[in-house]
């Protein structure tokens, strides 16, 4: 009759939607499609989800600005590859001692980020620890920092590092001053192997070693130690998604040919170009071919 | 020939009922033709603005309308579109006339709140209609 067959039609289409949400990389694919998906079905708006942290939605609001119109188009100035961006808030810290003034280590946090949400077909091309500035912090000069980064515990897993230490560290110089509102420090060479090897959770400890300009250490009377300056960092992935559904802007469309659904794996990353300098190289050589 | 141009002249010109707006209509464009039509809604709408973040309003636009039998070039059709034509007027009504569907996408940019409470912003090919033609 009519209703069984319309019972029959939507329960193959459900379990075709399903199948089709479970065929992308075997796990239960989070992104737009498979969501507006379940919405088509169920209805509602997708599952209940975390608030996310307000400076973080501030942060990615400021990002789609810049690479988006109002109306949502991907603006064609930038030289960008990643199509993807997404933005992690710690799902547990741990703060250290507070300032040491002898080292003048001004604050130190272990943090965990749990990567879940990066499918497979989502290849990394840069990684940045992004600090949001309270507008409390208030340096009084330029302050110069390093910050000493180590990835820590057994996620480090041998397979992705082969003879890999335990913990990899890792120095960056940063510059503090009055006006910025967020510092980001790009920890793609320490990340990406993990990446790549599809490590789900990163345990990250964060040190910050700071002098003034006048090559004092900012005394500890400065930041008390219950108010460290910097919140818990922010983990922000910039990644190029090679699936067919995502918009690929830096191929010409004349050829429009997608890039290869399942990367060569003895190429790996270098499959995707990493640089605006080998996105040129690629657009060149496409435009002699 | 002044016979019969004289023959012509003495013909009654054109019959009475002869409608000559009727006559030109066929040459118009239909008036409902296959065409781009926009259609903003926004996620509020839809109760999807508590995990799409942006962008607040989207205009997917849509192709309806007519397709003329003569498509041609001007809707970028093949030429099996006239076939089909033909044969839903000559041979089998059953075969359906060509419909008239998107021939061309933008991609749209779309910043949204994962369940673990993450923030992505994705690019997404294919989310805005652009042409139309018929098939």
């Amino acid at each position: 009759s009519q209703t069984s067959r319309e019972v029959q039609i939507a329960a193959s289409a459900e379990s075709g939607s399903e199948a089709e949400l479970q065929s992308l990389d075997g796990r239960d694919q989070s992104g737009l499609l498979p969501s507006l998906f379940k919405t088509l079905y169920d209805g509602q708006g997708g599952a209940p989800r975390l608030q996310p942290d307000s400076r973080a939605l501030r942060y990615m609001k400021r990002l789609y600005k810049a690479y988006a119109t109002k109306e949502g188009i991907p603006k064609s100035n930038r030289s960008h590859l990643y199509n993807t961006v997404r933005l992690f808030t710690p799902c547990s810290q741990h703060k250290q001692a507070p300032g040491d003034q002898v080292t003048g280590t001004l604050w130190s946090v272990d943090v965990l980020f749990n990567l879940d949400r990066v499918t497979a077909v989502e290849h990394l091309l840069k990684s940045v620890l992004l600090y949001t500035l309270s507008n409390s912090v208030s340096f009084p000069l330029a302050v110069k920092c390093v910050c000493n980064l180590g990835i820590k515990g057994p996620e480090v897993s041998t397979k992705a590092l082969p003879g890999a230490p335990y913990s990899l560290t890792f120095n960056s110089q940063l510059e503090f001053k009055k006006k910025y509102k967020w510092v980001e420090i790009d920890v793609t060479t320490l990340l990406q192997p993990l990446v790549a090897s599809k490590q789900r959770s990163i345990h990250m400890s964060v040190n910050f070693t700071c002098v003034r300009d006048q090559g004092r250490h900012p005394s500890a009377q400065n930041s008390s130690s219950d108010r460290t300056p910097l919140g818990p960092p922010s983990l922000l992935l910039y990644l190029n998604d090679t699936s067919a559904q995502a918009y690929h802007s830096w191929y010409s469309p004349r050829y429009r040919r997608r890039p290869s659904q399942h990367p060569d794996p003895e190429r790996g990353l270098s499959a995707y170009p990493l640089g605006e300098e080998a996105a040129g190289s690629v657009r060149a050589s496409r435009h002699r071919r | 020939g002044q016979e019969t141009v004289s023959s012509e002249l003495k013909k009654p010109p054109v019959p009475a009922s002869f409608n000559l707006s009727e006559y030109f209509k066929q040459f118009l464009f239909p008036q409902n033709e296959c065409e781009l039509h926009d259609f903003r809604l926004s996620f509020s709408q839809l109760k999807w603005d508590n995990w799409i973040v942006a962008p607040h309003r989207y205009n997917p636009r849509y192709c309806k309308g007519d397709c003329p039998r003569a498509v041609g070039h001007r809707y970028g059709s093949p030429v099996h579109t006239m076939v089909q034509n033909i044969i839903h007027e000559k041979l089998d009504s059953s075969v359906p006339r060509p419909s008239c569907v998107p021939a061309k996408y933008s991609p749209l940019s779309v910043l949204t709140i994962e369940p673990d409470g993450s923030i992505a912003y994705k690019e997404y090919e294919d989310m805005i209609a652009t042409t139309c033609t018929c098939r």
